[in-house]
């Protein structure tokens, strides 16, 4: 029997909210990445933005999928035993799924969870489960906060985020930070790095860039960002 | 959660330095001219009887005692940051909070008053129309400060440069949405009024006929510096905030023209009462809507 048809569909700016995370999905959506360019066609932010937000919380709830290989999108979903009181490390080597290295392994991207962190979900169950994507925003209006230019005339460096998820709870007031290093080059001396996490509660387009929480340490061709929640 | 980086362009440190030079050089240079504004009204006031009973140079006075305090706290708030108590630091934001609200609404103040005598003219008469302004001119932003305060929205306020060092601290406003409605908004409403008002009376200037034929080359220079006179008292050269993400000559011509209101506004007061007491009544256009506005009210 032939499948049916599938309508097309705006993906960006169409009603409804597309919750499919397969892998045609994925790529509908993430066309939006470049199809949503100030001015351009007319995309729904908000619907985009949940979409992603979304793709995280899908992760790692429902995912049969250990990672996630694709052009845009590289994903890492690992369970881990909530016993261990060690810090995770994993590389976020840019074209390459986020992988779990050793302490001493210093790939140029890489993020490290604190053993609290992980000692904190003990209450929730044994095992739990995490998530780290890497995703490319590409040029458009997607993740770059309202009216498509950051505060202060800001962008997003490279075009790249770092998602992290752990388990189903809400991760705040860490009292040892999450670390996350990014690699890049030099920055010229009229320009500045901050390290900011997307607050859905901000915003009209369903979120924008904040900084609450965590602190910046420039260091010439790396940055190391210290949050205290996920 | 998603996390990233976000690249910023920031001030190099050589460029805040020379910035916060000429705040500081062009902020004290108003101050000593503000304070000759309100020592000049005094002396008028003794001398002068119709001084007591005319509303425009008090108006004038307000704004400037407003801006000096703001001049003021501004020096106070940038030299002594690091020695004041949290409780002090609060303090000190909501003063400084209230002074800056008080200029602006002085200078809507001034928009009005100058809409009521050059394009409403006829039935301009307001029983205590002083006393109902200066309610407005100091009340308004005391209710605005009040509110700002009880959101708890005083403390210390940072601004870092390209190295992430902290190059300025003082006490303000922190939290971000009431900076932006009782700051940038408040400011932009002020600011829209006037800029209307100022661009009739600009209309009103370069398209009346003028009595004084074969002079209208010397008539139109008299308009100019007119409308430039009158921008300055309705902080129309604060609006050159708006353009400063263009460029850094945009940030400097803004600091600079912002920080010399006061002499702006001393050079405005002396040209307005000094020569209109000598010389003929209809020298100038603003010299004539002082005219006839002493008229309705009397």
């Amino acid at each position: 029997q032939e499948e049916p048809r599938r309508a097309p569909r705006n993906v960006c700016g169409g009603p409804g909210v597309v919750h499919d995370f397969q892998k045609v999905d994925l790529h509908s959506a993430a066309t939006c990445f470049t199809k949503c360019q100030l001015g351009s066609n007319a995309c729904d932010l908000e619907k985009l933005h949940r979409y992603w937000l979304n793709y995280e919380s899908f992760l790692v709830e429902n995912s049969s999928e250990k990672t996630v290989n694709m052009s845009f999108v590289k994903t890492l979903v690992q369970d881990f035993s909530t016993d261990i009181s060690e810090e995770l490390h994993f590389s976020l080597i840019p074209d390459e799924v986020p992988k779990q290295i050793k302490k001493e392994d210093k790939p140029s991207d890489r993020v490290r969870l604190p053993g609290s962190l992980l000692k904190s979900l003990r209450d929730k169950g044994s095992v739990d489960r995490l998530a780290i994507t890497v995703l490319d925003i590409g040029p458009g209006n997607i993740f770059k906060g309202p009216q498509g230019s950051l505060e202060g005339g800001g962008r997003v460096l490279n075009n790249r985020l770092v998602g992290l998820s752990v388990g189903r709870t809400q991760i705040t007031g860490l009292s040892e930070p999450l670390e996350i290093t990014f690699s890049h080059r030099r920055q010229p001396r009229n320009m500045t790095l901050h390290c900011v996490f997307w607050d859905v509660t901000k915003g009209p387009t369903g979120g924008d860039w904040a900084s609450e929480g965590c602190l910046t340490e420039l260091r010439g061709e790396e940055t190391v960002c210290r949050c205290n929640h996920l | 959660t998603f996390f990233a980086l976000l690249l910023s362009p920031v001030l190099d440190e050589a460029t805040v330095q020379a910035l916060k030079r000429i705040s500081q050089a062009g902020c004290g240079t108003s101050m000593v001219f503000l304070a000759f504004t309100v020592v000049l009204y005094l002396v008028l006031r003794f001398y002068r009887q119709r001084f007591k009973s005319d509303d425009a140079p008090k108006i004038h006075v307000s704004l400037s005692v407003s801006l000096f305090l703001l001049n003021l706290l501004f020096f106070v708030n940038v030299e002594s940051h690091g020695q004041a108590s949290e409780a002090a630091c609060w303090v000190r934001g909501a003063v400084f909070h209230y002074f800056l609200l008080c200029t602006f609404t002085w200078m809507g103040l001034e928009a009005f008053h100058l809409y009521l005598l050059v394009i409403r003219v006829f039935n301009t008469y307001f029983r205590h129309y002083f006393l109902r302004t200066s309610l407005l001119g100091w009340g308004l932003p005391a209710l605005m400060v009040i509110s700002t305060g009880s959101a708890n929205s005083y403390g210390r306020y940072t601004i870092r440069n390209a190295k992430d060092q902290i190059t300025l601290e003082l006490c303000w406003i922190r939290n971000k949405a009431a900076l932006y409605i009782t700051v940038h908004g408040y400011f932009l409403l002020t600011f829209l009024f006037s800029a209307v008002v100022l661009g009739l009376v600009a209309w009103k200037i370069f398209t009346l006929p003028s009595a004084t034929a074969g002079k209208e080359h010397r008539q139109h220079w008299k308009g100019v510096l007119t409308v430039l006179g009158l921008s300055s008292l309705l902080g129309v050269t604060w609006g050159l905030a708006c353009l400063t993400p263009l460029g850094l000559s945009t940030v400097y011509i803004f600091r600079t023209l912002s920080s010399l209101t006061g002499v702006f506004i001393f050079c405005w007061f002396s040209v307005l009462y000094f020569p209109s007491q000598r010389a003929a009544p209809s020298s100038s256009g603003t010299a004539r809507a002082d005219q006839s506005h002493t008229m309705s009210h009397d």
